[in-house]
């Protein structure tokens, strides 16, 4: 049976035949490991961030990653053509991907992407959302609490005053934006549980 | 495997990449 790891971020999501499933997967490993990298060097660029304790930056890394990466990587999802194009370049159909077994998951990325570019957020502000994003507080497993709070309450504090500033005329916009939030939850749960079916097959 | 971040090796890249421990991917 061919493997099919219909992931953005595989460089190779349909898998050759004579890879055992081990290899194949190390091989998805090697794929996101760089967009990783770059989201654990994004959180040490957030101000107080590298001031947390080592175990929750990684908590916070570890249950927020996904949910960056989902963020900054929206604009791969063409939802007027109804493509994906992939780290490697490629495009791809939504039906075409439908038929690899991205169904429900697919579905809900296009819906985030296509309300979080209907925002249409500055560089700055998209930013500075992704941080409060990464800088959850209710994240399982947070040790210092206080900490994290407090610094996603700065950020959040800063976020507002950036999108009233930039919209003075909207005042819905900031809602909106802190709802996505609730909407990313619900992607890692559904993307989570992709993976763990990817496992046990 | 009921931690999907473990499964990926998540926790092993972000604490190498937080540490400033960027192993190169080989060739």
């Amino acid at each position: 049976k061919d493997i099919v790891l219909a992931c953005p971020m595989n460089m190779f999501p349909q898998a050759e035949p004579s890879k055992t499933p081990q290899e194949i997967w190390e091989d998805f490993s090697l794929s996101f490991t760089p967009a990783v990298r770059e989201v654990v060097e994004f959180a040490k660029h957030i101000p107080g961030f590298s001031a947390l304790s080592e175990n929750d930056q990684v908590t916070l890394l570890k249950a927020g990653t996904f949910e960056v990466l989902m963020v900054r990587f929206a604009s791969l999802f063409n939802v007027k053509e109804q493509t994906v194009t992939f780290i490697s370049g490629t495009t791809y159909s939504l039906e075409a991907l439908k038929g690899m077994g991205m169904g429900g998951l697919l579905d809900t990325m296009f819906e985030f992407s296509e309300k979080l570019n209907s925002l249409e957020l500055t560089a700055e502000e998209l930013g500075l959302f992704t941080a409060v994003v990464l800088v959850s507080a209710d994240r399982s497993g947070i040790e210092n609490l206080n900490s994290v709070e407090l610094l996603q309450e700065s950020l959040i504090r800063v976020l507002r005053t950036l999108v009233s500033k930039s919209n003075p005329c909207d005042a819905s916009r900031f809602t909106k934006l802190l709802l996505k939030m609730s909407d990313l939850r619900t992607l890692n749960n559904m993307h989570s549980e992709k993976l763990l079916s990817f496992r046990i097959d | 495997f009921s931690d999907p971040a473990s499964n990926l090796g998540l926790e092993d890249i972000i604490r190498k990449a937080l540490m400033g421990n960027l192993e190169e991917r080989p060739e």
